[in-house]
């Protein structure tokens, strides 16, 4: 299973991830 | 024959060097023009109609009865096994799985009656610390891809998009589709009390969306929150009233102080103990990156869940639900492998497009379905069904509900950060 996350944000926002890294529920995904 | 193959003998002409310099430029063109012009074939409403496209493998996975089989798999998970095996079989599987069992709630691994209850197992309180940041991740998994959308194109992978408008939907006012039920754009010239007559059917403004004259919210907090009575494929849905009676004022106490909390973090100083009237923030209705404010961009995110993660998924911010849409489709396996060669992978799979706002603008969040996992739960969409047996509605339709009723101060369901929002079961 998949979650897509589709938003619109200030052009300066910045994932804080990287591809292939595990994640968890809460972790940051990204920040201004 | 045999003779044939062995002893004709093979005679090599050197061919020119122009001619083999001509065939790789020929070849290289070919590929740079199937590139340049990815075969998107347009439907009447200029919506891209999504196909299967891909290598042999993924036929072979297309022509596989898939849903089928996922219910089927979803079936045998679902029987109970016996009490003495269940400490065995789950911690097999938590070590086939690097499934991590100091955190799941209960811990006795007896208390799981089947395969499909530990697959949708809780998490201790505290398991999952949330960070001070404004966007969260809504679910334990590996992050695919992530980026900005250009032209309304998502990158499922370096180079492979798929449309934006075929992954959300969009709404087609006075389309008969059968799939496609009423919107707010349908209602937003009909008075209170009035009839709605969509796609034949008619009932009652107040039960679609809530009015004054509406139950109020349900008691016990969001997890019995239900949504108006959506529009479901099934006729006999509507009307159908669902039970929204408050039992206790308290309970209605949590409920305003919980949205208070979520307007509060959405940057939204609404009204909340007075009139259920304020609509801080203004609906955009359009996903089109064209169409964002300016400065914003419009961003996505990826994120897979492998068969030993927590298969809940929460909330990644503070928002507002506002609609869902359910799309029928198949059930591939959303597995990276599969990513990388099959287009449109998440456009033809079965998934449900939770759409809304937050404090910078449009937000969704769609779960999508696969092969083992093809039933999602939506704690707050007690009429939601996923990965049903029956007759698929045409490619690229879906069925909407709106969350209106939710909470009129502001207009959807409101969600603050990592609360749960719902998860995927196996079949």
């Amino acid at each position: 299973s998949t979650i897509v996350l589709i938003f619109e944000a200030p052009s300066d926002f910045e994932f804080a991830v990287q591809a292939g890294q595990k994640i968890k529920v809460g972790q940051k995904l990204g920040d201004l | 024959l045999f003779k044939a193959w062995t002893e004709t003998p093979t005679k090599w002409y050197p061919i020119p060097i122009a001619v083999g310099a001509l065939l790789l430029v020929v070849i290289q063109y070919r590929k740079n023009s199937r590139k340049r012009n990815p075969e998107v074939v347009l439907d009447q409403d200029g919506v891209e109609v999504v196909k299967l496209k891909g290598p042999w493998q993924v036929h072979v996975m297309g022509a596989l009865p898939l849903r089928n089989l996922s219910r089927l798999w979803g079936y045998m998970n679902s029987l109970q096994l016996p009490v003495w095996f269940r400490p065995y079989g789950f911690k097999m599987y938590a070590l086939a799985f690097g499934c991590n069992l100091d955190e799941i709630d209960p811990d006795d691994l007896q208390k799981y009656a089947s395969l499909g209850d530990f697959f949708y197992r809780k998490l201790k309180p505290g398991a999952r610390p949330v960070d001070d940041a404004i966007l969260v991740s809504p679910a334990d998994g590996t992050v695919l891809h992530f980026g900005t959308i250009k032209d309304s194109r998502v990158e499922q992978v370096k180079g492979i998009t798929y449309s934006l408008d075929a992954l959300l939907g969009v709404e087609r006012p006075g389309t008969p589709t059968a799939a496609v039920k009423s919107t707010r754009s349908d209602l937003d010239n009909v008075n209170d009390h009035d009839f709605a007559n969509v796609n034949g059917i008619e009932y009652t403004l107040d039960q679609l969306i809530g009015g004054q004259n509406s139950p109020a919210r349900p008691a016990g907090g969001t997890d019995s929150r239900s949504p108006s009575p959506s529009g479901d494929p099934a006729p006999q849905k509507f009307g159908e009233q669902v039970d929204a009676s408050v039992n206790s004022e308290a309970n209605l106490t949590d409920t305003i102080a919980h949205d208070a909390g979520v307007a509060r973090d959405m940057g939204v100083s609404a009204a909340v103990e007075g009139s259920p009237v304020a609509r801080p923030i203004a609906r955009r209705r359009s996903t089109s990156d064209k169409d964002v404010r300016p400065g914003n961009s419009l961003f996505f995110s990826v994120i897979y869940l492998a068969p030993g993660d927590y298969h809940r998924f929460h909330s990644p911010t503070a928002w507002v639900v506002e609609k869902r849409r359910h799309f029928v489709g198949e059930l591939f396996s959303v597995s990276p492998f599969m990513a990388k060669r099959l287009e449109n992978l998440f456009v033809l799979n079965e998934r449900v497009a939770l759409l809304g706002r937050w404090r910078h603008g449009f937000f969704g969040m769609v779960p999508v379905g696969a092969t083992n996992v093809g039933s999602i739960k939506v704690n707050f969409d007690q009429e939601l069904r996923t990965n049903v047996r029956g007759r698929r509605p045409p490619p690229g339709t879906y069925t909407e509900a709106v969350y209106s009723a939710a909470s009129p101060i502001l207009n959807g369901q409101p969600l603050s950060f990592a609360e749960e929002m719902g998860g995927f079961c196996l079949g």
